[in-house]
């Protein structure tokens, strides 16, 4: 996270490959499911034995006798509607709730963020010198609407996506953020508007964040994990 | 210390039933049960069941006539290796492999027959060297390997020219695809079991790395390393690399699919010009040793594609990533690039949300067939033709019965892939309806909240 500072978000998971190391993150919206970016997975379709979930820690490396540390391991995956990007992931066992481990809200069906609305990203990627890497950065960003976020990206953001952040530069998701929340806070309760995925560099002037729009996606979600 | 079960090979969840059986099972620990095995002569594999943790001595490998495997939850079966194998190690003195003719193609004479060559290695004198019907064995352990009498009155007996196992399977690239039977180290040393967590304990759990063949105590390449390599029985010597023979020729990776703008599964097989990370970094040349001092050279890997400083997958990760031209940032990855869409062509279109489609397709987008509606297997449906009667449920066409807002769906065939949407496509013109709710309507009640801590820090001060 370029130009984020420690915080806490107790839905921002930290997912781990088979040597146990962060790669991407996620958001817990149910005790059995998180939500990601496809883009950080190889397929839908292979086993995914091995990976695990954490929580409960804002480390990026605990101890691993951690006693508030959760790791548990990805059972299934299932990959998001067509341009979606998104990826659901169901855990072995369900997570613990607790200080420390939330889940975050969905937002209503076809629901667009307004406009300047302060949302926020967190996550373990890199900060390149601007912060402390061993830890989890929360960075604030504000919408910005597709209309607006258009004029800097030649109309490529389409309506299944949104932006935020600001021009200036400095300040995003970076290496290591993607498949996190952009959650805005609505009705007093933190709402996962967004979903963190690659763009082309880190904290760059006049390039604003993309986000996959969750609202877009809301039946698939629920329906993965009613079904 | 060495394992008792490094003299076994193991197949997970299987039964195997021979045609007699031992009479009696008897509680034991896998080891204890192999090391039994391993001291009675007719023991040739045994049963393990997980759950009684009883052991059951077999006369049989499931290489022989009569015997049958069966799938089995709660039971392992274990073979004596040399039963299992048909190369060699060392001489080949505990060889007990199949081959029952000689280098130049003359078939053997039985070990009990003295005709046409009358000779002193009977089954019967000597029990313990595995004189089985006619197969080649080595009874005096002559430097030559296995060797038999033949049936041919004029040569008494012949070397078999049976391959040693370091010789018989080559490496190709950096031996990631090897699964051939070397167990032992450079050194000599013997492997440890994949399987086992001493004396070495270790990541690389075979269930968890189930594409890496991680069998037995067998030389493997799980990591991407210079060539196969194993942890060793030895307390003092973590892991060491096998020597094993290379194969002459053009070596390339198996069934590797090559692609160039974009990449498929998990970019091994990139093969595109992006040199940029998706932070941004230039990514250092895989020829060079600065910034970033590294084993991952051309030379090294001569099947990844290391090519100028291009993104690449050399070592199998999540996806296509280079070493960094700023000295703080050793790798990145390069998400960044697309990935191939591996679609299946849509054959068919839909309007609206597709409730009222009736079309034949039943496919999903991946090509998995779809499972008939009235069908409970492989899944359990939720949505039948019961539960929807006006939706049009028949065989198993791509149907949707819920009014999902992503179109047609079905169950698929695939035990592990529920339910997904189906090879069609919205009609040209008809633009996708989009569901809304209302916000207002909208509650949350236990999710998304947190403990602010650091406001409550404040107020503690």
């Amino acid at each position: 996270m370029i130009g984020g500072r420690p915080g806490n978000s107790p839905w921002t998971v930290s997912l781990r490959n088979r040597e146990g190391t962060h790669f991407c993150g996620g958001s817990l919206v149910s005790r059995n499911w998180i939500i990601s970016t496809k883009q950080c997975f190889s397929s839908c379709y292979t086993e995914h034995r091995g990976y695990e979930a954490w929580m409960g820690t804002v480390l990026k490396n605990p101890m691993p006798n951690d006693p508030e540390k959760q790791a548990i391991p990805i059972q299934n995956v299932v990959c998001g509607p067509k341009g979606s990007n998104l990826i659901m992931l169901e855990l072995e066992r369900p997570a613990t709730l607790n200080a420390r481990v939330a889940l975050i809200c969905l937002p209503p069906q076809g629901y667009i963020v307004p406009e300047a609305t302060t949302c926020e990203i967190a996550g373990w990627g890199e900060t390149q010198g601007t912060g402390d890497d061993n830890v989890l950065n929360i960075l604030s960003v504000p919408v910005m609407s597709n209309k607006k976020c258009n004029q800097h990206y030649r109309s490529h953001v389409p309506e299944t996506e949104m932006c935020a952040g600001t021009l200036e530069r400095g300040a995003g998701a970076c290496e290591r953020d993607y498949g996190g929340p952009l959650a805005c806070f609505t009705h007093e309760c933190w709402v996962l508007e967004g979903v963190i995925i690659p763009g082309r560099g880190c904290g760059r002037a006049r390039q604003p964040g993309i986000f996959v729009r969750v609202a877009v996606f809301v039946d698939w979600i629920k329906k993965v994990m009613a079904l | 210390q060495r394992s008792s079960l490094n003299d076994y090979h193991r197949s997970k969840g299987v039964r195997l039933q021979g045609p007699t059986d031992w009479p009696q099972e008897e509680p034991f620990s896998e080891e204890e049960c192999a090391s039994q095995c391993t001291r009675i002569l007719q023991c040739r594999a045994f049963n393990y069941n997980l759950q009684s943790k009883q052991c059951k001595l077999l006369y049989w490998t499931s290489r022989e006539q009569g015997t049958q495997r069966h799938r089995h939850n709660h039971i392992d079966l274990y073979e004596k290796k040399d039963y299992m194998q048909e190369c060699i190690m060392d001489r080949g003195f505990a060889y007990r492999g199949r081959v029952s003719k000689t280098k130049s193609g003359k078939l053997c004479q039985k070990w009990t027959s003295s005709v046409p060559h009358e000779h002193r290695n009977t089954p019967a004198d000597f029990p313990e060297k595995g004189l089985d019907l006619n197969y080649c064995r080595n009874p005096d352990n002559h430097e030559n390997g296995p060797w038999c009498y033949t049936t041919d009155w004029n040569t008494r007996l012949e070397d078999c020219g049976i391959a040693r196992c370091d010789q018989d399977v080559c490496l190709l690239c950096n031996g990631e695809d090897y699964n051939g039977f070397v167990d032992r180290t450079e050194s000599g040393r013997e492997c440890q079991r994949w399987d086992l967590s001493y004396p070495h304990s270790h990541k690389y759990q075979p269930e968890k790395y189930a594409e890496k063949n991680l069998d037995d105590n067998y030389c493997r390449n799980p990591d991407g390393s210079l060539r196969p390599w194993c942890y060793t029985v030895d307390p003092n010597v973590e892991r060491e690399y096998c020597n094993i023979r290379k194969c002459a020729g053009q070596h390339k990776l198996k069934e590797l699919e090559i692609t160039k703008p974009c990449f498929k599964h998990n970019g091994v097989g990139y093969r595109g010009t992006v040199a940029q990370t998706s932070a941004s970094n230039t990514c250092q040349r895989w020829d060079q040793q600065h910034p970033h001092a590294h084993e991952f050279t051309p030379e090294n890997y001569p099947c990844k594609g290391l090519d100028e400083n291009y993104c690449r997958n050399p070592d199998g990760s999540e996806a296509p990533w280079c070493f960094t031209t700023d000295e703080g940032i050793r790798t990145a990855f390069c998400f960044q690039l697309q990935r191939c869409d591996d679609d299946i062509e849509p054959e068919d279109c839909y309007t609206g949300n597709g409730t009222k489609y009736r079309g034949f397709v039943s496919k999903t987008r991946k090509g998995i067939p779809c499972q008939r509606w009235n069908s409970n297997t492989p899944h359990q449906p939720r949505v039948t033709p019961t539960t929807h009667p006006n939706a049009g449920l028949r065989e198993n066409y791509c149907r949707n019965p819920d009014g999902d807002s992503h179109g047609p769906w079905c169950y698929t065939t695939n035990p592990k892939v529920q339910w997904d949407y189906c090879a069609i496509r919205t009609c040209e013109g008809h633009a996708k309806p989009t569901n809304k709710e209302d916000p207002e309507l909208v509650t949350f009640d236990s999710c998304g909240r947190r403990e602010d801590r650091e406001i409550s820090n404040k107020k503690s001060r």
